[in-house]
């Protein structure tokens, strides 16, 4: 099955 | 001294009706450009960012750069209490604990003033990278809200499938299963109606019902919306905001464990 990733997987702190 | 008018109070309330669902809270980043906000929901599944041009208010004044946390809920109490038509300007002091919006009719003759407090909310700032699509999906933005919303009936997740001929929304649940196909339109006349798809290559990913159907409370900011994917990053659902700037969606997938 499929899980929900989150912003935080693709997108970094600046 | 920060002050920023416009003519018609209907596109702040439509800006906010657009983020409300997603966000409680949010800091208004004001400087010389305009206003953005960028904000994850609480889930950190959507991220919101909005661009509000300077030059695309009536009057625009920003001597220093400021960002104004406000409660979402408390803002559209205010907001409310203006017409569609009034003129609304936001106001605040530099290093202000609050914020003022002033609605005034069109004949001048009811001016309204609300002052509200100003939160102070700590948010951090995701840089986003640049991406150049695999796909890019633009279609009326009527006809993506009729198609979220008529799928999440039957399940919490859309499979997007774009290729070359088309994009299909597929969903499967306890009931069954729906698709929706759009083909690409050659329907030059009415530019406003078409589906246009540019692809580099195919693209099949997975996204949450729910967060789709809350991007589309922007709706009426924009008689168009694009949809821009590539495998395994956030897709971004796109709202252009005439003459004033735009708001992204940003939504990350659903991956395989």
């Amino acid at each position: 099955d499929k899980n929900q990733s989150t912003i935080g997987s693709f997108f970094k702190k600046k | 001294m920060f002050e920023a008018r416009l003519t018609s109070a209907a596109t702040l309330k439509k800006v906010l009706e657009a983020v409300k669902e997603l966000l409680n809270e949010a800091s208004f980043d004001c400087s010389d450009s305009g206003i953005q906000l960028q904000a994850m929901d609480n889930s950190h599944v959507s991220l919101v960012s909005l661009t509000l041009r300077s030059d695309g208010f009536d009057k625009y004044r920003c001597d220093r750069s400021l960002t104004m946390g406000m409660n979402l809920a408390s803002m559209s109490k205010i907001l409310k209490c203006a017409n569609n038509d009034d003129t609304v300007t936001i106001k605040a002091q530099d290093d202000a604990d609050t914020v003022t919006f002033v609605f005034e009719s069109k004949k001048q003759e009811k001016i309204s003033d609300y002052e509200m407090k100003l939160m102070n909310l700590d948010q951090e700032h995701l840089g986003i990278p640049e991406t150049d699509f695999s796909c890019v999906i633009r279609m009326p933005s009527v006809e993506f809200a009729r198609i979220v919303r008529d799928l999440a009936q039957f399940g919490e997740t859309v499979l997007i499938c774009c290729t070359k001929e088309g994009v299909k929304f597929s969903v499967s649940g306890d009931v069954g299963s729906a698709n929706v196909k759009l083909a690409q339109t050659n329907n030059f006349d009415k530019e406003e109606e078409s589906v246009s798809i540019e692809m580099q290559e195919p693209v099949s990913l997975s996204f949450a019902c729910q967060y789709l159907i809350s991007f589309t409370k922007a709706t009426p900011l924009s008689p168009r919306v694009q949809l821009s994917m590539s495998s395994n990053v956030p897709l971004v659902v796109e709202y252009e905001i005439a003459e004033l700037g735009y708001i992204r969606y940003y939504l990350a997938p659903k991956i395989e464990d």
